[in-house]
């Protein structure tokens, strides 16, 4: 998180806050609903209180406006920027303006105003951006249901003003660290000669010319897909990524999700019982794509687009070495690398045999 | 999608220094479009400064940036 230059903040717990104007994109009861919900996130994990004015000069005065509307910084039309606010301080300080050029909902369509405003009170408040993929003071917006607060916000705001005394809350899950020693995969495949590793409700993105992997909450990027996925493989003779999910696998080409999808994963002819796959790679000198799920793998042909026979066989049988399970795998050039737990198994296809063992995480230059 | 520039970094601590400087509020980015919001602002410190008008966070203007400042008013404040 980062606090505001000089770490400004009000003086007194105690603030006030006026609706100037209404959006005419929603009902007034729901943008006042907004915009108290958003007040009570941060009043509850600080002191702060905020009571609403219905006239004369509040603390933090709200207003929907477009283009110029008087402070010097125009908002700029649809999307781009869509609302900013000025830190703690008297007059213009605290005041927060939504940009109307922008279609605000209490849904998760467009703009929800509700997590806008709450972010934008978060600047009102003293919060600069944070550089944590995920957190509410990330400065580009995603929806997400729920309370909106990571532990990183709260971090933020209780050192400007301290934790609430009478309330504890349940944060979102912190984003990843990329250097955690401990840090596992849940899922990886490459995609165009990026490779994309998934973890949590994030993945990161590593990219030849790329100097720093990036992390990105797979909402953002791919709404459709489920907040988390457990595997994932590339066809590249398809070019095609295919990603699971429980019992359900989605398709991408390239970053564009392929219509038809989700589809049952027993579609490919794993039997009813397989509720989840571990981990999938594509091994394309064979055509072959390896289902790994519990002590379990699965192979499946997709020239023929059929499950071979003689499947499902032990793991630990024919991968020694790399032990009975494995969350995630990608192949490159006769080597496969399976992951599991904090650990990477570098396994020859072509001799059968581990070659070596690292950290999971040294794929992220750790 | 875009290789993003490795500015991550470069970008929060200049829109830190335009918030100071140059009254900059703090706002909240679309998920389909950038701004040109703080392009505008650069464009107003680069001429200020006699650097080249660009609206681009290049190294002259990140430099500058890291220059001590004396006797200039804080708008922020």
């Amino acid at each position: 998180y980062n606090v505001s230059p000089r770490k400004l903040k009000w003086p007194n717990n105690n603030l006030t806050f006026r609706i100037e104007n209404f959006t005419p994109d929603m009902k007034k009861a729901d943008v006042e609903r907004a915009i108290r919900q958003a007040f009570n996130v941060w009043a509850s994990v600080t002191p702060l209180t905020f009571k609403r004015l219905h006239s004369g000069i509040a603390d933090i005065m709200i207003s929907f406006a477009a283009r110029d509307h008087g402070d010097f910084n125009s908002f700029d039309g649809p999307n781009g920027l869509l609302a900013h606010a000025y830190a703690p301080g008297k007059g213009i300080g605290g005041d927060t303006h939504f940009d109307e050029d922008e279609n605000w909902t209490k849904e998760s369509n467009d703009y929800n105003l509700f997590l806008v405003a709450t972010h934008e009170f978060g600047h009102a408040l003293g919060l600069e951006h944070s550089r944590e993929a995920g957190s509410l003071m990330f400065p580009t917006y995603s929806y997400s249901p729920g309370f909106p607060l990571s532990e990183d916000d709260i971090d933020g705001i209780q050192e400007l003003y301290g934790p609430n005394p009478n309330r504890k809350v349940k944060p979102k899950p912190d984003a990843p660290k990329k250097c955690d020693p401990m840090l596992s995969f849940d899922a990886i495949t490459e995609l165009r000669g990026e490779t994309i590793l998934f973890k949590d409700r994030f993945y990161w993105r590593i990219h030849p010319q790329m100097p720093e992997p990036e992390l990105t909450l797979i909402r953002s990027t791919w709404p459709a897909l489920p907040k988390e996925v457990d595997a994932a493989y590339e066809n590249s003779d398809k070019d095609m990524v295919v990603i699971f999910s429980g019992i359900k696998m989605w398709a991408l080409s390239g970053y564009d999700m392929v219509e038809g999808y989700p589809k049952y994963i027993h579609k490919l002819g794993l039997p009813k019982k397989v509720r989840e796959i571990d981990a999938a790679v594509h091994i394309p000198e064979t055509g072959k794509t390896l289902l790994f799920t519990d002590e379990q793998y699965w192979s499946y042909d997709e020239r023929t687009s059929t499950m071979d026979v003689g499947f499902p066989r032990a793991i630990e049988l024919d991968f020694p070495g790399i032990g009975k399970e494995v969350d995630a795998a990608v192949y490159d050039s006769g080597t496969l690398y399976f992951f599991h737990d904090y650990m990477r198994f570098e396994y020859s296809y072509r001799s059968r045999k581990v070659i070596s063992i690292v950290r999971a995480n040294s794929i992220l230059n750790c | 999608v875009p290789i993003p520039g490795d500015e991550t970094d470069e970008r929060l601590q200049a829109e830190k220094y335009l918030s100071r400087f140059y009254n900059l509020p703090a706002g909240l980015l679309g998920a389909r479009k950038s701004s040109d919001v703080l392009q505008t602002k650069l464009k107003e410190m680069q001429a200020f400064f006699n650097l080249k008008v660009t609206g681009k966070l290049d190294a002259e203007t990140f430099d500058t940036m890291k220059l001590p400042r004396c006797g200039v008013p804080d708008v922020g404040e």
